[in-house]
């Protein structure tokens, strides 16, 4: 009886809300909760929604009370700004259902991007209006699709969480699925005559570049947000130097045998190609690898070891850089496996301020070769969620002990809300367990 | 909270939440927008309704009557 309500929170926004969040968006929050009204302010929509969250954490189950908070005081904003999750929807199909749990399991970690991995070799689940056959033919089958409706709810259903949705449409290589029925890949050769397989995208037609002109217009009207990724990793020659008219193209260009100056030469193509509908690009750290010259305001995501090293290379260049490397969720092993991705830090590596300056962020990834709707949740959260504080909180919070009994609660918070987040530090138990 | 907060200090001071006493305001000087208002009424579900919320934002029609039907002392018992 003698224990103070708290009545409200006072809400205030400084700055008029933008439509979407972007790289630059500013997630600072304070909140003070000193008597029974509470106030919470930011400069934009995208911190108060952040300063939402905290304050949803900051209130708990108490045995006398029902529900209780504490006298608090909060300053708080990122440490990076790009806080991803790559999900892969083109080895398994995963639901537009899933993918809103999935986002709203981000938001309950402050992960502001989802890096939307939706066609690969495997299959092409994306409905394109200017090619509805891409999908028609490349899809597993006409219901493992996303239309334009579930694009729109999606990128919708992410705005609501100032969460930004990156698509990535890879090429040239990881294509197989593209090419059923429009002929855009390479075709390969074996003895001199076709051996009825494809390689990658086929750099020595001007048709490709016509429909990836088309195709990329078309995105750049479907996904809001700056920035599109282009993929361009893992790209095998062998079938380009199997074609005739590949290798003419060669000898023409004067490339003479290296290829990667052909991967070059593609990838220039398409970054002008994306550029022109005056959207910026991420790609997989082979573009740079390959000399491709890009747009200054190009973010290139380093996934390869020692990532060190990796990120000394590409932010010497002085492009914006993203860490996956380290956070590979789909590996799985048994045990506590989030201590390693607690460890790994975008800033570890040996550079001046301003090569620091250019590490944006980073991003946790969940292939989809053993990952479906079935797992994504349990196997992605909450081990994402160490990579999210990672990302947003101080350098100087990286005791694995000392998130331990904070991580449980996170998962616990999870069950409460319905999200089947995986025990990931042994025995234990929540008051709420997941029972759906 | 998690993520660990860049700056966070609490007392042991505690004040009762009860869902029948609590409100959002938005100070009438804050700039205010449609995400702002779905953000507090999604924010409220979640911290009054959490065991609902989830099938409430993905198919609201299944769970409108449970949250509407329930009266608020039945939920703060919970």
């Amino acid at each position: 009886r003698d224990t103070p309500l708290l009545k409200r929170l006072n809400v205030y926004i400084q700055e008029p809300c933008e439509q979407y969040p972007t790289l630059e968006s500013d997630e600072s929050y304070t909140i003070v909760v000193t008597s029974d009204s509470a106030v919470l302010e930011a400069v934009s929509i995208w911190g108060a929604i952040r300063g939402l969250e905290t304050f949803s954490h900051l209130i708990y189950p108490d045995d006398n009370l029902g529900l209780a908070i504490n006298q608090t005081t909060i300053i708080d904003f990122p440490r990076f700004q790009h806080r991803g999750l790559l999900l892969d929807t083109s080895r398994h199909f995963i639901s537009i259902k899933t993918l809103k749990i999935n986002l709203e399991a981000m938001s309950n970690s402050k992960m502001n991007v989802f890096h939307f991995h939706i066609v690969d070799d495997q299959s092409f689940p994306y409905e394109s209006r200017s090619f509805p056959d891409l999908s028609g033919a490349g899809a597993y089958n006409q219901d493992h699709v996303y239309s334009q409706e579930d694009i729109a709810s999606l990128i919708e259903f992410a705005r609501q969480r100032g969460i930004r949705v990156v698509v990535e449409f890879d090429s040239p290589g990881h294509t197989q699925s593209w090419g059923r029925v429009i002929d855009i890949l390479t075709h390969c050769y074996s003895g001199g005559k076709p051996n009825n397989e494809f390689g990658p995208m086929d750099p020595s037609r001007n048709s490709t570049f016509n429909f990836l002109k088309k195709m990329f217009s078309e995105v750049a009207t479907v996904f809001p947000d700056h920035y599109v990724h282009l993929g361009g990793d893992e790209v095998d020659f062998d079938c380009w130097r199997s074609n005739p008219d590949v290798q003419a193209f060669m000898k023409q260009m004067g490339f003479g045998n290296d290829y990667s100056l052909l991967e070059q030469y593609y990838m220039q193509k398409v970054v002008d190609i994306v550029g022109s509908t005056g959207k910026g690009y991420a790609v997989w750290q082979e573009i740079i690898d390959n000399n491709v010259t890009v747009k200054a305001d190009t973010v290139v995501e380093v996934w390869k070891d020692p990532y060190p090293d990796e990120l000394a290379r590409v932010t010497k260049l002085g492009y914006r850089t993203l860490l996956s490397t380290c956070w590979y969720l789909n590996y799985i092993s048994y045990g506590k496996d989030w201590v390693n991705y607690y460890k790994c830090d975008p800033h570890n590596f040996a550079g001046t301020d301003a090569q620091k300056k250019l590490v944006v962020g980073g991003e946790a990834c969940m292939w989809g070769e053993f990952i479906d709707a079935t797992n994504v949740i349990t196997t992605t959260w909450p081990r994402a969620a160490t990579v999210a504080e990672r990302l947003w909180s101080a350098a100087n919070v990286t005791d694995p002990n000392a998130a331990t009994p904070r991580l449980e609660e996170h998962r616990c918070r999870y069950l409460r809300r319905g999200i089947p987040a995986a025990p990931v530090n042994g025995p234990s138990y929540c008051d709420f367990e997941f029972n759906r | 909270p998690w993520p660990q907060p860049q700056a966070i200090h609490t007392t042991p001071q505690q004040y009762g939440v009860h869902p029948a006493a609590f409100h959002f305001l938005v100070n009438q000087t804050s700039q205010t927008c449609d995400l702002l208002t779905s953000a507090l009424d999604r924010y409220y579900k979640l911290i009054f309704y959490p065991y609902s919320y989830l099938n409430y934002i993905l198919d609201p029609e299944s769970v409108i009557d449970e949250i509407k039907d329930k009266p608020k002392k039945t939920l703060f018992d919970l």
